[in-house]
């Protein structure tokens, strides 16, 4: 079975997909065959891959209603060894649909079991809610990846979701554990970076990630092109963050 | 009755709150009596105004479930005529008990009706997504405002988010409009804002603000303190831009 990370924080715009993005890629260059699950129906994980939006037959919206298998829906990307499985518009109206559903909670950690045996790491990308898709990747996951942007807003919404993971770990999924928390979008040239970095820290100590992603635009004009961090600047400080973070997470998963 | 204008956009992290936190601090300073209504759990705008998070008696949740009326629910905030309806906990459950309600997407448009008359406007702070809540909103609105950040991924959910305002105009609240479509963390060392500000004028022409909102670190900065930025830092950049924007706003709503 693949080792499943999910990529969550009811926050917007903190790095959830830059990092599910480029943490699959950069695994996916270090030799790990890995599968990344676009659970947000805006897609912009499909479009950080160079896959454009599943024209509607073969997404994540079909894999949880069982149309599709895992393995069949999912499309390779621009990097050899990462695969996609693309949303589609028809995701939106899945949380609604999930409500009056049987185990409703357990519907892609359902479809996953079937992931063939070649993937090394599945990462789901999350939308900003902790509403039945979000809920529905934390029950899939064997960890939570928790990015949080270094500005004050961020730190508010933090105990919520930890709330909600402990909530998931004790009653849908008991294996559900922290992966770690990711600074994003740090920027030394400010004092409220450092601030919240260090705020940060103090709250969770080892369970922050060495590897620190500084605010880099290269970052941020990689989707434009369809291609991960590090296949549009192999040099830049990004590559160099998200390469660091597959490194931490390797070691961990597989050296224990 | 006051002008009610919903702040809008699934796409997390585009500035939703910044704007309504400090459109609404500009519209009270120039005079006009406005009420700020946090409709987003995470209760981001409640912190940008100095109220902490409802104890969980008087918030948008008892509002929404008749507990209380808006007009006992506000309170007064750092800035003299701005007034806060806050967020509470209990507001995540409410879009899953919302599902079984009667008229669900008219419940906040009613409790406005009973808005004493002497508030000029009502800001509706939306949670990154177009769930019931947001639907709520925009059914109570008589406009949307759609803050969208200069950045590539922000471009993609917008088309969804016109076809959902489309929607619930022609089958919730006929009389929403677009206030107009606001460019936001505008950064003009980076060819990425200008390129993509030049698509938003091209695909929206008249219905983007003149008015754009630099990137400003003191905008980030001011939630830490609970104040809107034109008590943080009446000076700066970020000042100027919103009562800019409140200028405009006012323009069109008070000389149409
Ligand atoms: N380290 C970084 N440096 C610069 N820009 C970044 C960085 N990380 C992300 N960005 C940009 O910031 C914006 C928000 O990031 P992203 O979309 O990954 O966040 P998200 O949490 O997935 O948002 P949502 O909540 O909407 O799903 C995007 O335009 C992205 O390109
Ligand atoms: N013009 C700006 N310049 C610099 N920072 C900004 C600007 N506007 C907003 N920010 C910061 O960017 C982050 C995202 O903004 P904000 O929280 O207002 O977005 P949002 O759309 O309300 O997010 P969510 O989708 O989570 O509700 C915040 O930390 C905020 O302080
Ligand atoms: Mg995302
Ligand atoms: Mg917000």
């Amino acid at each position: 079975m693949a080792r499943t990370i999910s990529i969550a924080n009811q926050k917007g715009g903190v790095g959830k997909t830059t990092t599910a993005v480029n943490l699959a890629a950069a695994l996916a260059l270090a030799g790990r065959k890995t599968l990344l699950v676009d659970m947000d129906p805006q897609g912009n994980a499909s479009t950080g891959v160079g896959v454009p939006q599943a024209a509607g037959t073969h997404g994540t919206y079909q894999v949880m209603n069982g149309a599709h298998g895992i393995s069949e829906a999912a499309a390779p990307t621009v990097v050899k060894d990462l695969w996609l499985v693309p949303t589609n518009i028809d995701l939106i109206g899945a949380e609604i649909e999930l409500v009056s559903r049987v185990h409703r909670e357990h519907v892609m950690a359902e479809a996953l079991r079937h992931l063939d045996s070649s993937f090394r790491y599945a990462i789901l990308d999350c939308p900003p809610s902790l509403g039945l898709l979000t809920v529905n990747a934390l029950c899939a996951a064997d960890s939570v990846l928790i990015p949080i942007q270094c500005e004050y807003y961020a730190l508010e919404g933090l105990s919520q979701l930890i709330k909600s993971v402990n909530r998931v770990r004790h009653s849908l999924n008991p294996r559900l554990v922290l992966e770690g928390i990711l600074p994003t979008m740090y920027d030394r040239r400010t004092a409220l970076s450092e601030q919240v970095l260090g705020e940060v820290r103090k709250l969770f100590q080892e369970r922050v990630f060495r590897t620190v992603i500084p605010r880099n635009i290269r970052l941020s004009e990689a989707p434009g092109f369809g291609r991960p961090i590090a296949l549009y600047d192999p040099k830049c400080a990004g590559t160099q963050a998200y390469t660091a973070l597959a490194e931490e997470i390797i070691e961990h998963a597989e050296k224990g």
